[in-house]
């Protein structure tokens, strides 16, 4: 009612899914975040024995199409780093000339870009 | 714009590479 | 409509090759045509993102006109880059 677990509910979440210091893995972080290009103060990140760290890039390979949903969609900026991911794959094996930069320049004006 | 190109450059330089390519903007990516 | 977003798309894939012009000078770093073909498509995307939100921010506010207080909405997510859009926005105002 409180908007709290009750006693029972406690109970299953500190037998079935705590984590805690007789586990290996005591917990999970996402790496921080932080502009490179904007001069920040960063205070250096010590990992931290037993918090394992997440990787944004480990699955990679798996991110150049949009894996089965169940009952909600992709968000846009799923999409959208889906086809960065894909363009990527379509220019790796370029050398010299960019296929993007062949395609788009024809449309170029200056009179744009002011 | 910057910070893409920033972070690929550290990547790159992370690899010892003085070249950009799009492997290593690959690896930035899901964090930018 | 197709040759104007093409248009649009050409114009920041120049500009994003002149910004990146200034990172490879500035850090003696070369970027292939292939990274800002990339950098160009994540901008442009993004950009369209970044265009709903506005309108959606505006529209919340009962306005028609997307204004600053919009676009630094946008930037709500991290102190240093919210920092950074008001500072830049004074300086404009200015």
């Amino acid at each position: 009612k409180d908007g709290l677990l009750s006693e029972e509910e406690f109970n299953l979440w500190n037998r079935l899914y705590r984590l805690g210091d007789s586990d290996t893995v005591k917990g999970v972080a996402l790496p921080r975040s932080h502009f490179l290009s904007l001069q920040e103060d960063r205070v250096a990140q010590e990992p931290t024995t037993g918090i394992h760290q997440l990787s944004l890039s480990e699955w990679s390979v798996w991110q150049d199409h949009p894996l089965p949903t169940h009952q909600v969609e992709h968000s846009d900026r799923c999409h959208h780093f889906i086809s960065i991911m894909q363009m990527i794959e379509g220019m790796r094996h370029e050398e010299d000339e960019c296929s993007y930069e062949l395609k788009i320049k024809p449309f170029l004006q200056m009179e744009d870009v002011y | 714009v910057i910070e893409a190109a920033v972070r690929g450059v550290s990547q790159a330089q992370a690899e010892d590479l003085d070249v950009v390519d799009v492997d290593q903007l690959e690896k930035v990516l899901p964090q930018l | 409509q197709y040759s104007h977003r093409q248009r649009l798309k050409a114009a920041v894939h120049y500009t994003v090759g002149c910004l990146c012009q200034e990172v490879e000078l500035d850090k003696q770093v070369h970027l292939s045509k292939q990274t800002i073909a990339a950098i160009s498509e994540v901008t442009f995307r993004q950009c369209e993102n970044f265009a709903k939100d506005l309108e959606m921010f505006a529209r919340h506010a009962k306005r028609s006109t997307i204004t600053t207080d919009d676009v630094k909405l946008l930037s709500r997510r991290s102190n240093s880059l919210l920092k950074y859009i008001t500072e830049k926005n004074e300086e404009i105002t200015q």
